[in-house]
C-alpha cells in the first residue's frame, strides 16, 4: 500500500528511468526530519554505508537489517541549539560533521565513532556567525563566517578525534560568501557563491582569491552545488530558488553555465525546468554527478538529468506530508527522501 | 561554446590565474 501511494509519476517517454521505493525508516522518538545523509561507517571489521537523519536537539546512526530494513545503530544527542544541517564529509569513515544554530550557523560540532574504544563521540569544531559550510575531501572543511568588520573563509582539517591544529584562511571577497563547492579534477580549485550573485574562484594549496565572476542579474541568490573543469572552461551547476520565471526556460531550479575563468565571461549550458503542467518552485536539492533532485514548493519531489536538461521522474506530495528533504546517497544511484514526519524514504534511481 | 562568446580559452587557467593573483 505504501509502495503504491509513493510510486513516482513517471513522465513522458521516460519510463526506463524511475524511481523504486527500496525501503523506509522511521525514528519513533523524533518528530521533524531537519537533514538526511549518507556516511561510510567500520566496526568490528565490517564497513558499510550507512544513513544519518538529524532532527533538531538529535543525530542518528542507521545501518542496513536483512531485507531492506534498518537498525539504529547510535543517536548522539545535541544541546540546546538546533541541529540546522549535516554537513558530510566525502572519502571518509566513521566521521560526520553537524551545524548547530538558530536562524544562521552558530557552530559546528564533529560526530565520531572510535573503533579503537568502540565509542561514540563528539566535539566541537567552529564557533562564529557562520554563513556556509561544506565538507572537502581529505578531512577538511571550509567555512565562511562574518564579524561586524570582515569575513573569514577557513579550512579546518579534522582529525580522527576532533579539529586538528593547522588550519588555513583563504582570502576573502568583499561580499558573503553563501555557498562552496570543490572542483572536481582540480584538487586545488575551490569555487563559491557570494550574496551578490557571483561566483569566486580560490587557489586551495595558497589560499589566494582567483577570479570573481557575475551570474547575471536573471538569477538572484544562486547556489553552487557542484563545478568541474573541462577544456580550459569551468562549469558550475547552480540552483535558482528566485529565478523569475520566462517563457524561454520556464521556471529553471538548475543551471548549467560554462565560465571562461580567463575573460570571467559566461554562457548557460544547460536549464531543467519543470515539465508545462507542474506547478512549483525550488525549495532545496542536491546535485552528484548529473543527477539533480530537488523539493518544490507544491511539496513535490523532482529529479532532472543534468545533461539532458529534462526532468526525468516525479514524487507527487504524499498525502499524509509534504516531501520535506531530497539528498543523494554517495552515489546519485540511491535518492533520500524525507517527508515533514521524519519518515526517510530511500529509492534506487 | 565559442571563443567569440567567452574570449580566449586557456586550458591551463588555474596556473595562469594563480601566477597573476596577489598572494
Amino acid at each position: 500500500d505504501v509502495a503504491g501511494r509513493l510510486t513516482p509519476v513517471l513522465l513522458d517517454g521516460l519510463r526506463e528511468e524511475s524511481l523504486q521505493l527500496v525501503s523506509k525508516l522511521k525514528d519513533s522518538s523524533s518528530s521533524c526530519a531537519v537533514d538526511v545523509s549518507t556516511m561510510w561507517w567500520e566496526a568490528a571489521g565490517s564497513r558499510g554505508l550507512c544513513v544519518v537523519t538529524a532532527c533538531e536537539s538529535s543525530v542518528s546512526l542507521w545501518k542496513p537489517l536483512a531485507s531492506d530494513r534498518w537498525g539504529k545503530v547510535y543517536t548522539w544527542q545535541l544541546g540546546e541549539i538546533p541541529v540546522i544541517q549535516i554537513v558530510p564529509l566525502p572519502d571518509t569513515c566513521n566521521l560526520v560533521c553537524i551545524a548547530l544554530g538558530d536562524l544562521e550557523i552558530g557552530e559546528i560540532r564533529l560526530l565520531l565513532y572510535s573503533s579503537e574504544n568502540d565509542a561514540f563521540k563528539q566535539s566541537l569544531v567552529k564557533t562564529g556567525n557562520i554563513k556556509a559550510v561544506l565538507g572537502l575531501k581529505d578531512r577538511r572543511l571550509v567555512s565562511s563566517s562574518r564579524t561586524m568588520q570582515e569575513q573569514q573563509v577557513e579550512i579546518v582539517s579534522l582529525s580522527e578525534t576532533g579539529r586538528s591544529k593547522d588550519g588555513q584562511t583563504l582570502m576573502p571577497p568583499e561580499e558573503t560568501v553563501l555557498a562552496f563547492a570543490e572542483v572536481e579534477g582540480m584538487r586545488d580549485a575551490l569555487v563559491g557563491t557570494t550574496a551578490v550573485n557571483s561566483i569566486v574562484v580560490w587557489n586551495l594549496k595558497t589560499g589566494q582569491l582567483l577570479k570573481k565572476m557575475h551570474v547575471g542579474y536573471s538569477y538572484p541568490a544562486s547556489i553552487c552545488h557542484r563545478a568541474y573543469s573541462d577544456s580550459g572552461l569551468l562549469f558550475v551547476v547552480l540552483s535558482h530558488p528566485h529565478a523569475k520565471e520566462s517563457e524561454s526556460c520556464g521556471n529553471p531550479a538548475f543551471r548549467v553555465i560554462a565560465f571562461n575563468p580567463k575573460t570571467a565571461r559566461s554562457v548557460g549550458v544547460m536549464f531543467s525546468s519543470l515539465p508545462p503542467g507542474h506547478a512549483g518552485r525550488y525549495l532545496e536539492g542536491d546535485v552528484k554527478d548529473a543527477s539533480a533532485v530537488a523539493v518544490l514548493t507544491s511539496g513535490a519531489v523532482a529529479v532532472w538529468d543534468l545533461l539532458l536538461g529534462r526532468c526525468t521522474a516525479l514524487l507527487p506530495p504524499d498525502p499524509e506530508g509534504s516531501w520535506a528533504l531530497a539528498r543523494w546517497a554517495t552515489t546519485s544511484a540511491c535518492l533520500l527522501a524525507g517527508q515533514q514526519d521524519g519518515t526517510v524514504c530511500l529509492y534506487r534511481y | 561554446c565559442s571563443e567569440s562568446d567567452l574570449g580566449p580559452i586557456s586550458l591551463n587557467w588555474f596556473e595562469e590565474l594563480s601566477a597573476e593573483a596577489p598572494s
